[in-house]
């Protein structure tokens, strides 16, 4: 029951476009993805938060080389919606813990914020299932990552469990 | 491989709490999330997008009952951190769709998105996974949410397929 984390993956192949204050009403999640989708760009992570205010921030995740057609699609779009700003960093990487269960294991997901805020790595983009707690690092810093989180719960990292990031 | 999803669940014992422009530098997650585990709140989805700025918004979900518990830690916490604001909400639901291989398929969460757009219904918090994307909306357009999104996918409501939102 302890031990609910049965891997770490990472994955280097990871781009991340931000669209800065776009309007916070129905049908903006709707165009920006429609417009990716209709160009077969594939996303990977999709997060947003709510400020409860009039526009919101929206970020997602693309492999490295969909990052440019993926950026002027979204450009357009967001000029269209009123958006604030796009933002695209290709300098990053996602590294995720995989296990099950992890809701009911509140210290799960601070335990590996932990080891990075250890390892002064800062934490860029945090996305969460039952089964997985992915971050975005500075692509620099996953090696580091990976092998602190490996280390934060008693994993080897020669363990071939990890799936997917 | 048309059909990804499988089905569609949701969870009306959902709060929200969001720590808005907290400052984005290593430590600021764990002091967060660790201060919660310590009380034993089980926090659901962790949501966090980045600004490339100094600081940025981060967002988790709570079942309602461990909504006052979890705001008063927070808002410790956030004050020692020099955050603006802390924001808390259960007027929420979540709706989710649950399939396999969502990345592959981009339209899949926009098919979702549009469901929800065309009925008007706003979405608040965006995460995401290989096998789940979960959005949250205002709690009185939860119903509706769960029957556009199921005739979106094709699914029938008496389908007992949906697992946990
Ligand atoms: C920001 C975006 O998600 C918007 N709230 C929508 O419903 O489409
Ligand atoms: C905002 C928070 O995630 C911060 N960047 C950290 O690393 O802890």
């Amino acid at each position: 029951k302890d031990l609910v984390v049965t891997g770490v993956a990472h994955d280097v192949n990871v781009a991340k476009v931000g669209i800065l204050d776009v309007p916070d009403r129905p049908g903006v999640a709707y165009r920006i993805f429609s417009a990716l989708a209709q160009e077969a760009i594939n996303v990977d992570m999709i997060v947003q938060t709510t400020k409860e205010q009039q526009t919101t921030d929206m970020l997602f995740s693309v492999s490295r080389d969909d990052l440019a057609r993926a950026k002027e699609i979204v450009e357009a779009v967001a000029k269209e919606l009123g958006a604030r700003d796009v933002i695209v960093n290709d300098n990053v990487a996602k590294v995720s813990i995989i296990g099950a269960g992890m809701v009911s294991n509140p210290g799960v997901a601070a335990r590996m914020f932990e080891a990075l805020a250890k390892a002064d790595i800062n934490i860029q983009v945090i996305s969460t299932s039952e089964i997985k707690v992915s971050c975005l690092v500075r692509a620099e810093d996953v090696l580091k990552a990976v092998r602190v989180v490996h280390e934060a719960f008693g994993l080897s990292q020669a363990d071939p469990e990890a799936g997917a990031a």
